[in-house]
C-alpha cells in the first residue's frame, strides 16, 4: 500500500512539467526515503534523476518498494487537472495496475479523483557516483534559461567556460557568434538574484542546447540553479524542490574528436 | 567534428 499527501500539490504539476519533453515512460521508485525517479532520453544522452523526500509529504506510507512505471504525459495531463494550491494524494495499492491521483482544494469543498494505467517500463539504471567539480556555478534559473533559449537562436551548440573572471555561454551558427559572460554577484539583499561561482580549475566544456532548453522547463521550479562543470564529464543542472528534494539533468558533453 | 557522447560512456548500468 502505498499513500503520498503533498500539500504543495503544485510543485507535483511542476516537477512533471519539466520532465515530459524529455522523457516518455519512467519508473517512480518509491521506498521508506521517499518517492524517486531516474530515466534517460530516448538517445541515452541526457539524464534526469528526481528525489522527493519522505519527510517533505504531510502523510508517507510505504509498506514496501514500489516501482510503478508511468508514461509521464498522461501523468501531466491528469496533474494538469489539480488547482496550484490543490492537495495531491497518490495512491496504489501493491498489486495494482492503476494509480490514483487525489486532488483536495485548501478548504475541502472539492474532491477530484483520477485513476491511471500503470505500464510495466524495462528501464536502464546508471550508477552515478559521487563527483568532485572543477567548476559550480550557481545562478538565477530565469537568467540561465534566457541565455539558453536566446543562443539557441543562433547556434545548436553551446560553450559554457568557467574562469576566474566569469562564466561565460558562447555560440555560434550560420548567421554569427554570441558570448554572454556573467560575473560573480553575491547580492547579499537579494540570495535568489546571486551568481557564485566556486571554481577549482578553469573549465570549458561543449553541449547541445536543445537539452540545456529542455531542462529549463524545470525554472518554475526554484529561483536558483546550480551549473556542475568538470573536463571530461557529464554536466549536472541541479533545481532544488521546495526543502523536499531536487530534479538534477545530466547531460554528456560533445567531443571533438 | 564534434561528436556527442551517451551517459553510459561515464556512468556504469546497474
Amino acid at each position: 500500500m502505498l499513500e503520498l499527501r503533498l500539500v504543495q500539490g503544485g510543485l507535483l504539476k511542476k516537477v512533471l512539467e519539466s520532465l515530459k519533453d524529455l522523457v516518455n515512460d519512467a519508473n517512480f521508485d518509491c521506498s521508506a526515503s521517499g518517492f524517486s525517479l531516474q530515466a534517460m532520453d530516448s538517445s541515452h544522452v541526457a539524464l534526469v534523476a528526481l528525489l522527493l523526500r519522505s519527510e517533505g509529504f504531510e502523510h508517507y506510507r510505504c509498506d514496501r518498494n514500489l516501482s510503478l512505471g508511468m508514461n509521464l504525459n498522461n501523468m501531466a495531463k491528469m496533474l494538469k487537472c489539480a488547482a496550484n494550491d490543490d492537495i495531491v494524494t497518490i495512491k496504489a495499492d501493491d498489486a495494482s495496475d492503476s494509480v490514483t491521483f487525489m486532488f483536495e482544494s485548501p478548504n475541502q469543498d472539492k474532491i477530484a479523483d483520477f485513476e491511471m494505467k500503470l505500464m510495466d517500463i524495462d528501464s536502464e539504471h546508471l550508477g552515478i557516483p559521487e563527483a568532485e567539480f572543477q567548476a559550480i556555478v550557481r545562478m538565477p534559473s530565469a537568467e540561465f534559461a534566457r541565455i539558453c533559449k536566446d543562443l539557441s537562436t543562433i547556434g545548436d551548440t553551446v560553450v559554457i567556460s568557467v574562469t576566474k573572471e566569469g562564466v561565460k555561454f558562447s555560440t555560434r551558427g550560420d548567421i554569427g557568434t554570441a558570448n554572454i559572460v556573467c560575473r560573480q554577484n553575491p547580492s547579499i539583499d537579494k540570495p535568489e538574484e546571486a551568481t557564485i561561482i566556486e571554481m577549482e580549475e578553469p573549465v570549458s566544456l561543449t553541449f547541445a542546447l536543445r537539452y540545456m532548453n529542455s531542462f529549463t522547463k524545470a525554472t518554475p521550479l526554484a529561483n536558483q540553479v546550480t551549473i556542475s562543470l568538470s573536463a571530461d564529464l557529464p554536466v549536472v543542472v541541479e533545481y532544488r524542490v521546495a526543502e523536499m528534494g531536487y530534479i538534477r539533468f545530466y547531460l554528456a558533453p560533445k567531443i571533438e574528436e | 567534428d564534434i561528436f556527442q557522447r551517451v551517459l553510459v560512456e561515464y556512468f556504469d548500468s546497474k
